[in-house]
């Protein structure tokens, strides 16, 4: 049990610089014990240092650097243990348009091992996918389905 | 695997029959303010077996229920089927489409199904155990919930290690 | 101080009704005393109903609609009890197109009243803002604050 | 009353001395994730009294001063002025303009000043009282808050029909 928790820790911790840099064009991050020599109970805390920045804690950062690391994260879960299909509800809401950029980018590249269903109000998000479905209430109080076609606007 | 569709039926701002049809890659769900996008993913996650009426929004099981609206008056179920491909057999079971069903009466208990026949949560729960879906996995994030993944106290965020082991 | 409170509840309340329905183009809104027996400690919660929207507990609400709904209580204060002026930092994050639209629309209106200050992602909001300050990071670490001219791209 | 301008110097991300301009009317802050923007907000929450480490999303006060980047090292004080114009009298002191100071040394404790007359933080909470400004008022919403107006209890909530009193 334990043999298998370091090792999956220490793989997640290791995707999670990589997802982390990527995203951030650079910089570093990791996964850390809290109590190493309690590996059964231990929590398990993040170390992150974006490019050029040093920060005493990482409630510093800001919203949306908060969304990428939660989002580097996410892919990194991804690497180690990939699942057949991930929905996220607007998690772009807090990120600018080269973040979006970064994360769509990253996001295409998945595309492949896994389907993505993206909830989003941002219109470079939308450009990301391949198929889109619109939610209306034309009747008050009744959601209906409906094919809409990128070109419309939002 | 891959998801192929979600039908609902009387599932929250969903009360007449309603089809959502998924590709693989990367789609998206737009719409304005309270129309109903995330009604889908709570759809997806109550299908999945979620038993938290937190994680749902609402406050008693049978908020899943539609209440009605202006014009139409509240239904007594709700339903929802999501049909999976599982044509490279990544569910433990021997079809190459699968599909899962939950029902739920208002003042009743939920009942559930894969492929038409009655079963357990458990059943449920056990069909997906090694995939990564479900109701505690990443493979769903809620609206604002982002952020919680750094947020959330040290203890809590092992259970990620936990999940990828 | 009772009778303070209960004619500021009033009016709160009243203004609320006011905003909401702006806001969302309809319907109707109202604060209630949990106890109004006790008036000194009774709490006090909000009553909600979108146009055309029956619904149990405003938790089934949306996320934009629950950002809706923390601004018209805004605007309700602003009305019972003008500030000279109002910092907010993207309450606009989780607002759709439309929303956005009534929600500046509301804003210019006030602005006779108070002073606002707006952090924002958002090109909408932007456009109605009478004056725009960028704040970048050109070295690593360490914020500037630069005079943005509306016509340039976010 | 309105703001005309902050000038912010060693506080968060502000290492050097940086003057922000105000309008009347309606003014726009953007710019990039981590670029600086909700820490504008903060120097103004600060200069206004906020002593509550969590409204300035640090741990401890010093969080506050700057703590060094790539090419600086970490400064040993922050201060933050705040400039109004008075000239409708709406602050209970006889000036046309009020400029409000604080300043923090590390290891030390906040100073306050009022037209550059030092005074206690108490001198500063009284000359907003009745006007709504201030860390616990409506007058500066947080990055993130605003759906909190209606997700916080009802006894919470009660705080602001008291404010509006
Ligand atoms: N049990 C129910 N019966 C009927 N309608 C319901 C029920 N539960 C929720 N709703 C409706 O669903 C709406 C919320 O939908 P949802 O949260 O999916 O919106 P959304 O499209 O995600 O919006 P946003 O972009 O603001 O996040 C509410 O306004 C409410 O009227
Ligand atoms: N004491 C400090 N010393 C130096 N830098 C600091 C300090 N506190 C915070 N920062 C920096 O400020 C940045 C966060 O800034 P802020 O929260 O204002 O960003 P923002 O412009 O609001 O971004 P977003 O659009 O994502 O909300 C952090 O990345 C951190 O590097
Ligand atoms: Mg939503
Ligand atoms: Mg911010």
């Amino acid at each position: 049990m334990s043999s298998r928790f370091r090792k999956a820790f220490a793989q997640l911790s290791e995707e999670f610089n990589n997802s982390f840099r990527r995203l951030f064009g650079g910089g570093e991050a990791s996964l850390v014990l809290c109590e190493p020599e309690r590996i059964l109970e231990t929590g398990v805390e993040i170390l992150v240092h974006p490019p050029g920045k040093k920060i005493a804690n990482y409630n510093l950062l800001s919203g949306g650097e908060k969304s990428m690391i939660g989002i580097a994260l996410l892919f990194a879960m991804l690497a180690v243990r990939p699942t057949p299909f991930c929905m996220m509800d607007e998690v772009d809401a807090a990120l600018d348009e080269a973040n979006i950029q970064r994360f769509t980018a990253y996001l295409q590249e998945q595309a492949g091992k896994s389907q993505f269903v993206m909830i989003t109000h941002r219109q470079s998000t939308m450009e990301a996918a391949s198929a889109l479905w619109g939610v209306t209430m034309e009747e008050e109080g009744v959601s209906k389905i409906v094919s809409v076609k990128l070109n419309q606007n939002d | 695997m891959y998801l192929k569709r979600m039908e609902l039926l009387g599932f929250k701002s969903f009360p007449t029959k309603t089809k959502i049809m998924f590709e693989p890659g990367i789609s998206c769900i737009v719409g304005p303010n309270g129309s109903g996008k995330s009604n889908v993913a709570d759809a997806l996650r109550w299908v999945l077996g979620e038993q938290s009426t937190k994680m749902l929004r609402g406050g008693k099981l049978e908020d899943v229920i539609f209440s009605g609206s202006k014009n139409r008056r509240p239904l007594g179920m709700a339903e929802v089927r999501l049909i999976l491909d599982n044509s490279d057999h990544t569910l433990p079971i021997d079809f190459a489409e699968v599909e899962v069903t939950r029902r739920n009466f208002r003042g009743g208990v939920s009942e559930y199904a894969i492929n038409n026949r009655s079963c357990r949560l458990k059943d449920i729960l056990d069909l997906f155990v090694d995939t990564g879906i479900g109701a505690d996995g990443l493979s769903l994030i809620n609206q604002g919930r982002i952020n919680e993944l750094i947020t959330v106290r040290p203890e809590e965020r092992r259970a990620l290690v936990e999940e990828a082991a």
